[in-house]
């Protein structure tokens, strides 16, 4: 089973389209191996990205050098991910 | 142990495959003269996939399509379709809005539109969203199901990478799972309204999303879509932003209700449930019915209108 320790949810809000651009360039890096879970058409929805924990500081170069705004949004996917598997574990004992 | 009824039945967690299945099972064995189970077809992996199907009776009645769970690892919508089959049952000849419905339209609900997608996010992982079909020449897996209908298909807003998560694949209707939809929808006919279930950010949508040209029933749709997140902010104040997929949340190509509205199909929507952000996909268990129970006011609102304005 695939776990995501320390992989983070970011949400980058777009300042103009120019960074709406640069945030979408962000899907071709493929180098990254990003996930996106929501993207914005306008610098009104910001756009929320899960980033591998090994990835995580070339992603944060290169928001930081293009000063682009971002917020965590979830820390420690695998944490979320534990407890949701605790809660059916423990209902299914129930 | 699994519960020995529906009313047994816990809605406020998230279930197994195997669960649903066996939900759905029970669910038609207790209301036999209104539920039926069709299998439109097969996932790519060969799971049936059931659509349940409320019906008072005659032939090729005008009807109503909602799905939930094409995107596998957006749990909240299975779980809430699943909430949405019994509120059916308990409801008709107690509410007179679905009494009123039912006694003229047809249901018909796929809660696993995905299941290969759904079971490999149970046993595998949590985060897949697409299909499991492998992709001849890549070491990727899977096609985003809601990039692959026949709708701007290959155009901007869906990608040609495999490894992308909104693959279009390798032509339109590659999918069985949606070529199961787009053939069973033909066959019949007579779908008035066309409801997908998404999650999360909070939105009613509308088409189109491949190009920024309003649909001809735009201002119907626009107003319709307003009645139904006023409606469904009644209950907790949940709040949804509503409009055109392209308008209100990005551009995206091959898309389920770009292709059902270009049949014909008026009434044409995308949910995108709870929640903003917080959880995103992983919505805890106890925001389940809750959920479901907001989203039912703006189905009925979409589903009252779709049955009060025959076309």
């Amino acid at each position: 089973k695939e776990t995501f320790d320390g992989h983070q949810v970011l949400r980058i809000k777009a300042k103009d389209d120019v960074q709406l651009s640069l945030i979408k360039a962000m899907e071709d890096m493929v180098e990254f191996e990003l996930d996106f879970w929501m993207e914005g058409s306008d610098v009104s929805t910001p756009v929320d990205v899960r980033v591998p924990v090994h990835t995580l500081q070339p992603v944060k170069r290169y928001l930081d050098s293009r000063n682009l705004q971002y917020s965590i949004m979830i820390e420690d996917l695998q944490v979320m991910l534990d407890e949701e598997q605790e809660e059916m574990d423990s209902v299914a004992r129930d | 142990a699994e519960p020995r009824s529906t009313d047994a039945f816990d809605y406020g967690r998230y279930h197994t495959l195997n669960e649903i299945y066996s939900f759905q099972d029970m669910l038609v064995a207790e209301n036999p003269n209104l539920v039926s189970k069709m299998v439109i077809g097969q996932s790519y992996q060969g799971r049936p996939l059931n659509v349940l199907k409320f019906s008072t009776g005659g032939t090729k009645r005008p009807a109503i399509w909602i799905d939930t769970g094409i995107h596998s690892r957006e749990w909240v919508t299975q779980a809430s379709g699943t909430w949405f089959a019994k509120k059916i049952v308990s409801d008709y000849g107690r509410d007179p809005a679905l009494t009123a419905i039912l006694n003229r339209m047809d249901i018909f609900l796929e809660i696993v539109t995905n299941p290969d997608g759904y079971y490999y996010t149970h046993n595998s992982n949590r985060m897949w969203r697409k299909t499991r079909k492998p992709n001849p020449g890549s070491n990727c897996v899977g096609v985003d199901p809601n990039r692959n209908w026949d709708a701007g298909f290959g155009g901007a807003g869906a990608s040609g990478n495999p490894c992308s998560e909104t693959y279009r694949g390798p032509r339109a209707h590659s999918e069985s799972e949606v070529k199961s939809i787009v053939d069973f929808v033909k066959s019949h006919g007579n779908m008035k309204a066309f409801i997908s279930i998404h999650s999360y950010s909070q939105m009613l949508l509308y088409p189109y999303g491949y190009t920024r040209t309003p649909v001809k029933d735009q201002t119907e749709l626009h107003n319709l879509a307003k009645k139904a997140i006023t409606d469904l902010a009644s209950l907790y104040g949940t709040r949804y932003r509503y409009g055109s997929i392209i308008n209100t949340i990005y551009q995206a190509s091959g898309g389920t209700i770009d292709w059902t509205y270009n049949q014909g199909i008026k009434y044409s929507y995308t949910f995108e449930l709870r929640d903003t952000g917080r959880y995103g996909f992983i919505l805890p268990a106890n925001q389940i019915i809750p959920t479901a129970k907001e989203t039912w006011l703006a189905l009925m609102a979409l589903m009252t209108h779709t049955n009060n304005n025959p076309y």
